[in-house]
């Protein structure tokens, strides 16, 4: 599903150049449930943007479903992510004038959900992660691990074939993440190919294979004990 | 220190009362070092805030150092606020068009730092969360960990007395953490006031005290063995 060969991402900094990647080359294919692991620093949500397509890599090529996405034209890239990928970002990025539902129904606007389904499908995908009582709240109206909740749902509303998360169990309390890495975990035996950027080793070991990343390199990579 | 007697917050939202704070009266003394936890939507962050001085309760009385901060007019209280709270945001609240270094040097203003060291100051707090290289970055050129770095050197930079810290570490990887950790112990050693509210019981357990909450109250309140 995955192909990524040699990404590099550079930022110029007056006269320093920071290395966010430094050469990222992995294969992940499809029904995959990937834990990527590493320091503060390391490159990891970097190279979930690239994945995402929502970031050009400085050098390398990315391959999704054998398609070059550095190479898509903006409207087919756009209509590509919006269909096969949900994201779930480490800062969350919910629209602040839009209460929970909305923004959960936002990305099913070009989707495979039809019309009069898409507010139920938000609905549904909000009572999935305990918010059924909190749908009618903007995101200033809502705790830190609600907004994570939230943003959760909105990645997996469109049914994506492959779910990027960023950190998403760090705002969640020991409970509330379990819940959320059990859906995880049903989600993929159905189908869903995973990658999760993580720093909590719980997380990690529920994936099947843990990727770790240092100074925007991949360190090591390991299949998990079943 | 802290005295708090009776805390309700409420929000009305149509026909729906929201009970975030439903009777919180909790005493710390100068120089202890509490975790708070609990679930998601408890009243944690809701709590911290009235704490802060940065939200009025509903009812209920909240006294730091014996003033009933309720009371105090709105400038007052900024200068209270300013002069004795370091507070680091569940969500950073960074200001995006400063860099690290500016971000860290603001509530020095009207401290107890003067002008020409406060640059100097604010690049010993970066250097001190391990940011020495990174202090003329923007938010949006840091890493989720690094922007909560940030957060939590410009809640240290103005030597208060009271440290409150909302999840802290959930952004950073455990050996970052564990830094941070060993800085808030050595800082409570000095004689600094900790309240940090975590969802990490490794964290937690480095408190000297917990106090849990579920549903607006709290529940628990114990000492940790030594
Ligand atoms: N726009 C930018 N300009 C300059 N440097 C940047 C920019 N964006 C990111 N960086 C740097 O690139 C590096 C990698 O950042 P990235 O966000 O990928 O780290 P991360 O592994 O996700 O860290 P964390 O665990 O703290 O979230 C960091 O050192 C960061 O300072
Ligand atoms: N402005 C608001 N209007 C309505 N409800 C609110 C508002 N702010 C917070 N709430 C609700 O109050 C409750 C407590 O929120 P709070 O942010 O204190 O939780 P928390 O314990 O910090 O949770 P988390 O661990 O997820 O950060 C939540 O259920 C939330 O939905
Ligand atoms: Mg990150
Ligand atoms: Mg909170």
């Amino acid at each position: 599903l995955i192909q990524t060969s040699n990404l590099i991402k550079t930022y110029k900094m007056g006269n320093e150049t920071v290395r966010a990647l430094d050469g990222v080359s992995v294969r992940i294919e499809a029904g995959e449930y990937v834990a990527i692991m590493g320091p503060s620093g390391s490159g990891k949500s970097t190279l979930m943007n690239v994945l995402g397509g929502l970031d050009r890599p400085s050098s390398g090529e990315y391959l999704l479903e054998g398609e070059n996405v550095g190479g898509l034209p903006p409207d087919r890239l756009a209509e590509f992510r919006n269909a096969k990928i949900g994201f779930v970002f480490q800062s969350f990025n919910l629209l602040p004038r839009l209460n929970a539902l909305a923004n959960v129904a936002l990305p099913m606007t070009y989707g495979a959900v039809a019309p009069d389904k898409r507010l139920q499908r938000a609905k549904q995908m909000l009572e999935l992660v305990g918010l059924g009582d909190r749908i009618h709240h903007r995101p200033t109206q809502l705790s830190g691990g609600q907004q994570q909740r939230v943003a959760i749902a909105r990645a997996l509303a469109n049914q994506p074939a492959l779910l990027l998360a960023d950190e998403p169990t760090g705002a969640l309390d020991e409970r509330t993440g379990i819940e959320v890495m059990q859906l995880f975990e049903r989600l993929n035996k159905e189908g869903l190919t995973i990658v999760i950027v993580t720093h909590d080793a719980e997380v990690a070991q529920r994936a099947r294979r843990v990727v770790r990343m240092r100074d925007g390199h991949v360190v090591d990579d390991v299949r998990n004990a079943p």
